[in-house]
């Protein structure tokens, strides 16, 4: 039942957006968190055929059903994470990079990410100095059941809190910053490990760039009432 | 014909420092192509640096032992020149007819000059960036293709002061890129600001239509017994004509072995 296909027209040279209707799913298996459950996965596959030429293209991604909520709580100020409804205790590590050479592997990510998921680690923070991680790394965190934390590239230091004081309106680009911003959510954003965008280190980014990046990471609003109403229904019916 | 799909280039890379090659990227990717062993060409690590190649060939030694990193001229010295490199490759690609072919660089730090068989291309500034080039109609469809990029090192690279600190004079902030390097508490100051094609390059084989970013939410209802995946994607029509497509999703889990349940 997990099979469909949809037929379009696309115009020559034209580019456009296409949703499939939904799939259901009964009692799928989720995607837990290291020591909440199992990191269950399931392979995607999109592949396009055309009329008269035959397979075009096709991609393939593991996903993982979970849902990840997080709040900042008024009485402690610390935020608080929920997967697939349950409060989770966040035991996590600071991540910086692989290598300062930037010699990434994935036998190094997987080695390195295994690691932080025997340590009994349930999160890794990409620091916002460092780099935004890559599909390698999301992989292997979307196996160990790491949830991530990752920083866009500001921090307290060198974006108007450091000394001497510099950069208080950081980079000279914005337009650049919310460019690669938005190609880098694009890259990593089917990740089930995905669990928190963050602006930067210490540092809140430039009143522009951080309304930016809000607008752009909220909820879309048509899973907004599906999550109202799963919040509404999964209260009432459990 | 081609097969459909992702084909990585990841072996087979030269490097060379800019201002020690006299020739064009027209002439790098026509007539005059490097070979491995002609001065000053060195093997090259890609996806990775300048200094990681230059590390691997012992041309500098591991800036992580003891002092080392203090004998490596860093690029506040030195100009932001001494660390723009060339990287060559080649590859073949058979396309067929209706065939189209991208050359894909998942990340480049920090700009970068792409010539391929003598057609140049400019790959705008940004370390956090993916680039996508249409090379269909560049490619020979049965020969070699030679592939040249420049790599320019950031634009604002800064300098370390004698004391150091967290981020040097973070001049490296005024760009869209990692921070670190500049040195930190934890790290010494990166020579070359980690310049270089530091992720994947690729070519992908498609058809007239091309699937983009497809992006898979997932809902839930009573108690996450009743789940939904949405699932969206762009989609671009390459050719001249109209395309009727049929699009599949299919969604399986791997059991064990090589069963798999749909």
């Amino acid at each position: 039942e997990h099979v469909q296909t949809q037929h379009l027209s696309i115009p020559a040279g034209s580019r456009v957006h296409y949703t499939f209707p939904e799939l259901f799913f009964y009692k799928p298996n989720l995607w837990w968190p290291n020591g909440m459950g199992k990191q269950s996965l399931y392979k995607v596959s999109i592949t396009v055929d055309v009329k008269g030429y035959g397979e075009s293209d096709l991609w393939g991604q593991l996903f993982g059903f979970r849902k990840i909520q997080s709040h900042i709580d008024t009485v402690t100020g610390g935020r608080l994470f929920k997967v697939n409804g349950q409060p989770i205790f966040i035991r996590g590590g600071n991540w910086i990079l692989s290598d300062g050479l930037l010699r990434l592997s994935k036998k190094r990510y997987k080695t390195d990410i295994k690691f932080h998921a025997d340590m009994n680690f349930n999160m890794i923070r990409c620091w916002g100095g460092g780099l935004a991680e890559r599909p390698d790394f999301y992989h292997y965190c979307d196996i160990y059941g790491l949830l991530v934390w990752q920083e866009f590239w500001i921090t307290g230091d060198v974006d108007g809190r450091g000394i001497p004081v510099s950069n208080p309106d950081g980079p000279l680009d914005h337009d650049l910053f919310l460019l690669c911003a938005r190609d880098t959510v694009k890259l990593l954003r089917n990740h089930p490990s995905l669990a928190l965008w963050v602006g930067g280190n210490e540092q809140v980014p430039p009143d522009d760039i951080n309304t930016a990046l809000k607008n752009d990471l909220r909820l879309h609003p048509h899973f907004e009432k599906s999550v109202n109403e799963s919040g509404k229904s999964t209260e009432d019916l459990s | 014909m081609a097969a459909i799909g992702k084909t990585k280039l990841d072996s087979g890379w030269l490097a060379a420092r800019s201002t020690e090659v006299s020739l064009s990227g027209i002439q790098l990717t026509t007539t005059h192509p490097p070979s491995i062993g002609t001065s000053p060409w060195m093997e090259a690590v890609v996806p990775g640096t300048v200094l990681a190649t230059l590390v691997k060939n012992k041309v500098v030694p591991d800036p992580f032992y003891g002092l080392e990193n203090e004998s490596i001229i860093d690029i506040a010295d030195s100009g932001r020149e001494y660390y723009t490199f060339w990287f060559f490759t080649t590859f073949r690609c058979k396309l067929s007819g209706t065939q189209h072919l991208d050359l894909n660089f998942r990340a480049i730090n920090y700009s970068a000059d792409v010539y391929l068989n003598g057609h140049k291309t400019v790959l705008p500034k940004g370390m956090f960036r993916r680039h996508s080039l249409d090379v269909t109609d560049v490619v020979h469809p049965d020969g070699e293709n030679l592939l040249a990029v420049l790599v320019y090192p950031p634009d604002n690279p800064g300098s370390i002061p004698p004391e150091g600190g967290q981020g040097g004079d973070h001049e490296i902030g005024k760009d869209v890129a990692t921070q670190y390097v500049e040195g930190w508490d934890w790290i010494c100051p990166i020579r070359d600001r980690n310049t270089g094609i530091w992720d994947e390059v690729s070519i992908s084989v498609t058809g007239p239509v091309k699937i983009i970013d497809p992006h898979l939410v997932s809902t839930f209802f009573d108690n996450y017994k009743r789940v939904y995946l949405h699932t969206t994607t762009e989609l671009e029509n390459k050719s001249t004509q109209s395309a009727e497509c049929s699009l599949n999703i299919q969604v399986t889990t791997e059991l064990k072995g090589n069963f798999c349940l749909v």
